[in-house]
């Protein structure tokens, strides 16, 4: 589905060259259940933005369905990104002057669907996060954990192939944390979506299929875990 | 050191009201050491930014130092919080335009420091969180976590007799989230600085002296740790 070959990026500022990635392989399988962890500052947001097609290595291949996605201009990568992924942000990075319901529905927008039909998608993937009674209101009036499930029912309205979530129940309590790794682990299941999250916490890694360890800008082990 | 008693949060929204918090009575003691904790929305940003100074309660009585906070304009809250308290934000807020330096340095400008003095003290304190390397960088340029020790470093520069985080190991792995919790522990321990975070990770949670947990805007209960 989405192949990473020996990318690098490197971030150039005033003479010198910040290498956040070094030389990453990585194969995203259909119906993949990853967990990617690792230290601070190792590099995970960066390969998760380089897979997610939100960013171009420096050097190195990404292939999404066999294709070279660096023979794709600006406008055909994000129509590709709109059609197949959803992408959960550790920042969230959500529009500060535009409703919850507004926020999600945005990736519908760029597909064209009609005002109602998707409105009343979004309506249903806050609904799904425990969001429904929140609709109308900002990032600014939303606690923390509530701005992520927004981000989180973004990613999801679309009905993506591969659902990348960066740090994605950073902000939430168990109860909610548990939750959206349900609705996570149930399109995995039932849906065959390939899903890959990075994450700090040992028991949300430990849910994985497979844990990817990334330290210093490469990839130090992958485990596969034990048949249940 | 910081008491609220019988405060209540609310917004009002288009002839809506969001009662954030319904009544709250709560003292940090000198050389406190709590964690708060609850679900997502509960309540306790709110209740943070209430101790901290931040916000004005819409009901009730903030006291520091068993002064009526009500009683100050904003410009003396502003200087109360710049030489008490020391604040982690959940979005850390830094400011994107300018470097890690001057953004953690930024307390000590408001107090009057000199510039070389200010600038030695914000290394020292990025130093500490293991961003030494990383002084001239901006935000955007850094991955979450370094982001949230920068927000960490800031609140520690000006040495506050209080540290009230909010979820300040939420983007940190185990290595760095232990470092962090060793520097507030040690401030705890050896200069007596209060200490209040919010943590939704229960092995945080349960190092602190006694834990405050927050439901639906109001406290739950309050759980005071064994003698070890
Ligand atoms: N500016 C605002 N306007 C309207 N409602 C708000 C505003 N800020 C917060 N709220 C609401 O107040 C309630 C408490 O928010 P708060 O941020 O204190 O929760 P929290 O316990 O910190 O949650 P989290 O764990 O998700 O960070 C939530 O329902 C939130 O949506
Ligand atoms: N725009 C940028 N310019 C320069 N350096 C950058 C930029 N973005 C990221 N970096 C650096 O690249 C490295 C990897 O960053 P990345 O965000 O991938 O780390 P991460 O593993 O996600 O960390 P965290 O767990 O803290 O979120 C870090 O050292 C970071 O400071
Ligand atoms: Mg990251
Ligand atoms: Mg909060």
């Amino acid at each position: 589905e989405i192949e990473a070959v020996d990318v690098t990026r490197s971030y150039r500022m005033d003479g010198v060259s910040v290498d956040a990635l070094r030389g990453v392989s990585l194969t995203i399988e259909e119906g993949d259940y990853a967990a990617i962890i690792g230290p601070s500052g190792s590099g995970k947001s960066t390969l998760m933005h380089l897979l997610g097609c939100l960013d171009r290595p420096t050097t190195g291949t990404l292939l999404v369905g066999g294709r070279d996605v660096g023979t794709l201009d600006d406008s055909e990568l994000a129509e590709l990104r709109n059609q197949t992924i959803g992408f959960v942000f550790q920042s969230f990075q959500l529009l500060a002057r535009t409703t919850a319901l507004d926020n999600v529905a945005l990736p519908l927008v760029y597909r064209g669907v009609r005002r109602a039909e998707r409105r009343k998608r979004a309506a249903e993937a806050l609904d799904a996060v425990n969001l429904g009674h929140r609709v109308g209101h900002k990032p600014t009036q939303m606690s923390g954990g509530e701005q992520q499930r927004v981000a989180i029912a973004r990613a999801l309205v679309g009905e993506p192939s591969v659902l990348l979530a960066d740090e994605p129940t950073g902000n939430l309590d168990t109860v909610n944390g548990d939750e959206v790794m349900g609705i996570l682990e149930r399109l995995n299941k039932e849906r065959g979506v390939a899903v890959v999250l990075v994450t700090h916490e040992a028991d949300i890694a430990a849910r994985a299929r497979r844990i990817i360890r990334v330290r210093d800008g490469l990839i130090e082990a992958v485990a596969e875990a034990p048949e249940p």
